[in-house]
């Protein structure tokens, strides 16, 4: 399938969703 | 342990990784020897993730690197591969080992593993892990791969590292292949 790729910026705009708490 | 080789279950709002991964902690007792038995031994499983937010729950609640003690270290496998050269996913493998003076641990550990888990280092299968080592007078980061003699990787994961580390010039990288290690 295809490579789940991400990049920093959109990985750290995760880093305050209430999820990842 | 089961834990350490089953990827934890994932909602379906949660972001994907490709791979789970299992975080390490390992202190040494330095003047102690280092024995395989002990070096087992002190590795304790901290957490498992599969997803950007189960990341960011369990490394919110990490120390720093640069608050560890001297002689600690974090390592970040994928879930199934031991940190260790005696699991079969590393016994042909090797390491990129980055020297950091005192200070820049954080930021380069952050840079390497957000790069890791969102696959930029475009190797393929290739990738084992990270391992982030604090001692006395400088901190070391370490990128470990599958195929030491695949130079195509290894040098893709060299370019990638210094791209996503921003290392100052001068900054010494080395690459040394597990077998290397055990002899040494």
């Amino acid at each position: 399938g295809t490579r789940i790729v991400y990049e920093r910026a959109f990985l750290m705009n995760l880093r305050n969703s209430p999820i990842s708490q | 342990d089961k834990d350490e080789v089953v990827a934890p279950e994932i909602n379906p709002n949660e972001h994907k990784l490709q791979y789970a991964y299992a975080l390490w902690y390992s202190r040494r007792n330095p003047g102690k020897q280092n024995s395989i038995q002990s070096y087992d031994r002190n590795l304790k499983l901290v957490g498992r993730f599969a997803s950007v937010e189960q990341f960011w729950g369990l490394y919110s609640h990490l120390t720093r690197p640069s608050e560890l003690t001297t002689h600690t270290d974090f390592h970040l496998f994928k879930i199934g591969i031991k940190p260790m050269w005696e699991d079969e996913a590393n016994q042909r493998g090797g390491k990129w080992i980055v020297r950091l003076r005192k200070g820049l641990v954080s930021r380069c550990w952050e840079n390497l593993i957000l790069a890791m888990l969102g696959e930029q280092f475009m190797v393929g299968e290739e990738i084992c892990g990270a391992v982030v080592s604090i001692r006395f007078q400088e901190d070391i980061i370490c990128v470990w791969n599958k195929t030491a003699s695949d130079l195509g990787t290894t040098n893709r994961i060299r370019d990638t590292l210094r791209r996503i580390l921003h290392l100052p010039s001068g900054a010494s990288m080395e690459y040394k292949t597990h077998n290397e290690s055990l002899k040494n």
